[in-house]
């Protein structure tokens, strides 16, 4: 009944027949899209007896989507030269610490190179590489041949006559 | 680098239409104030010569109002005014019996009876440039589509409009009439309600 109701027009002239409708955005209370009903009450019902169902029509109120645009204020502050572009610096400095280091490095590097050894490392690594061998003498197979990396090619011998 | 967007300088006229002076029902001087709405400017002076060509108003589905330009192509006419045709006429009707009328073809207690139709008063409601709501303009609302949206015409069912802006609600003027007469009923109400939303009335539409 009308005591539902978040808005009425007051009483309006029937024969103008037209009515602008301005949708504020409080009529939402908080939320993005409400279900509204509108209904018209003719002057002669009265309250108690107004069925909003009657003569209606059902439309969606919704808040709009909001197009993140330099807004005035924005540009305002553009144009006093005020422009809060820190990201800016951020994502233009850290690829150039970056690269900086890497210069660095490389000089650092290349001053030392006469004074490094390192060879204790590249042993690791290939005994890494060879791990995946072992050593010979461990294999089963060459357990009696004295370290040949090959395996034997089959021989055909004569049959000696004990073995006739 | 982002370019700065500049928006194209919208031209405002801030200028408010000065009220201008007519003469109604023959003798009665008055003083009329336009006003604008929503870009609308109601109660505009009428220009000196019409040649059936003047912009007029229309609305779109949501209650907008949009200019339309009526132009002459091939002999005919794109986007003419609105026609109303006899739905703001009051209908009388007329009985002519045999002896008023005489006629040969008439029999001696045949009553003829004629529809005359009257105009509306239109010293207001041609300040009015919008497009006014008839019965030809309603639409069918409601799950099935079968309910006549008497008597609105705008909004339209299940449109959005969205907040912070305004939308002209129009209906059928003579729609409501006094029971026991068939006088129009002079004031109404709008009223708004909020309507209680089932999850799958809602849908999963993603805002």
């Amino acid at each position: 009944d009308l005591k539902a109701a978040f808005f009425s027009s007051g009483w309006l002239k029937n024969v103008d027949g037209i009515y602008p409708l301005e949708l504020t955005a409080d009529f939402l209370d908080g939320a993005f899209d409400k279900k509204v009903l509108l209904a018209i009450q003719p002057e002669n019902i009265n309250d108690e007896d107004f069925n909003p169902w009657e003569h209606y029509v059902v439309f969606r109120m919704i808040k709009g989507s909001r197009v993140a645009k330099t807004t005035k204020q924005q540009k305002a502050l553009q144009d006093a030269g005020i422009s809060d572009d820190t990201w800016y610096y951020v994502a233009l400095s850290i690829p150039t610490v970056v690269v900086i280091a890497c210069v660095v490095m490389y000089f650092f590097l290349y001053l030392n190179k006469n004074h490094r050894d390192i060879h204790d490392v590249k042993d690791f690594a290939i005994n890494q590489r060879r791990r995946v061998l072992g050593k010979f003498k461990d294999f089963k197979k060459y357990k009696k041949i004295n370290n040949r990396p090959y395996s034997e090619l089959p021989t055909h011998t004569k049959k000696t006559g004990k073995q006739n | 680098r982002k370019n700065i967007v500049k928006p194209k300088e919208k031209t405002t006229t801030s200028e408010i239409p000065k009220p201008w002076r007519r003469t109604i029902y023959s003798n009665e001087k008055e003083i009329v104030t336009p006003t604008v709405i929503a870009g609308v400017t109601f109660s505009a002076k009428p220009p000196a010569t019409t040649n059936g060509l003047e912009p007029w108003i229309s609305l779109d589905q949501s209650g907008n109002p949009k200019t339309k330009r009526p132009q002459i192509k091939g002999g005919k006419t794109v986007n003419p005014r609105p026609d109303y045709s006899t739905y703001f006429k009051s209908v009388a009707t007329k009985t002519f019996s045999y002896d008023e009328l005489k006629a040969h073809n008439m029999e001696e207690d045949e009553v003829y009876e004629e529809l005359t139709f009257t105009d509306e008063d239109d010293t207001y409601v041609s300040l009015n440039p919008i497009i006014r709501c008839t019965p030809q303009r309603y639409f069918n609302k409601g799950p099935a589509g079968d309910i006549s949206s008497e008597p609105f015409c705008t909004p339209r069912e299940n449109k959005e409009l969205k907040a912070g802006n305004t939308y002209f609600v129009s209906w059928y003027t003579r729609f409501f009439q006094y029971p026991d007469s068939d006088k129009t009923v002079e004031n109404v109400q709008l009223h708004l309600f909020y309507l209680k939303e089932s999850v799958y009335e809602k849908g999963l539409k993603k805002r």
